[in-house]
């Protein structure tokens, strides 16, 4: 099984 | 003082089915431009981004930069009353805590109000990066929703793949596997029939088919849909909204084993 990765790993907050 | 009027309301119910299930409350962004959404889901893996310029509405007033917390629920519900022929209007003034849909059938023999009541939402909001993608794969979006739903009756998850060759969507489950590979084919009668594959370099990507069939709710916005993909970036599942703006759907990937 492939673990998902977040959003927030390749975007950061402005 | 905010007021917007959308000769095509349909286009504001198709906007909200298409995230609604995606997305369970999320502040919208008003601006002498257009309004704009920005929201991710619950489990942080898919954002979706909504623009609407103002220069598609009949008529739109947006005296200063506003932000309304809707629940999207709710907000399609209301919708839901509207007819698809309606012209939509959305009013709001400065400092209240609701916000009024108004519904006109296109002979103006009936007009229906429906009052909203806003919330707080705490949301925050991430920049999005200007990137070069490996790969852009331009294709009828019911072609690619047939696809989705196909292939989540095998398995999980999709590997999408881009190479000269084409674009592969790859599943596997429990009772096998599955295989789709679509060609370059330019030579249609429509141009929105059309699957154009630009590649600069080949990717391929695993990513979880539960949202991809969630972002095909927005099927009805737009005949073609472009997804953009490379190694290391989420997803961008975009459906154009003609003369508008667009409905994008950004998923992050899943590692690859």
């Amino acid at each position: 099984v492939n673990p998902q990765r977040q959003i927030t790993a390749f975007f950061s907050k402005t | 003082m905010l007021e917007l009027r959308l000769v095509q309301g349909s286009l504001l119910k198709k906007v909200l089915e298409s995230i609604k299930d995606l997305v369970n409350d999320a502040n919208f962004d008003f601006s002498s431009s257009g309004f704009s959404l920005q929201s991710m889901d619950s489990s942080h893996v898919a954002l979706v981004a909504l623009l609407l310029k103002s220069e598609g509405f009949e008529h739109y007033r947006c005296d200063r930069n506003t932000s309304m917390g809707m629940n999207l629920g709710n907000m399609s519900k209301m919708l839901k009353c509207a007819g698809n022929d309606d012209i939509i209007t959305i009013k709001g003034d400065d400092g209240s805590d609701t916000v009024t849909f108004m519904f006109e059938s296109p002979t103006q023999d009936k007009i229906a109000d429906f009052e909203m009541k806003l919330m707080d939402i705490d949301s925050e909001h991430l920049g999005i990066p200007e990137a070069e993608y490996h790969a852009i794969v331009k294709m009828p979006s019911a072609e690619f929703a047939r696809i989705c739903k196909d292939l989540a009756s095998i398995g999980d998850t999709v590997v999408i793949s881009v190479t000269k060759e084409g674009v592969k969507f790859s599943t596997r489950g429990d009772i096998g596997t599955a295989n789709i590979v679509l060609r370059q084919n330019t030579t249609v009668d429509k141009p929105e029939d059309a699957t154009v594959i630009e590649m600069n370099e080949p990717v391929s990507m695993t990513f979880a088919l539960r949202y991809m069939n969630s972002f095909t709710k927005a099927t009805p916005l737009s005949n073609t849909v472009t997804i953009s993909m490379s190694p290391d970036l989420p997803v961008v599942v975009e459906y154009k909204i003609a003369e508008m703006g667009y409905v994008r759907f950004y998923l992050a990937p899943k590692m690859e084993e």
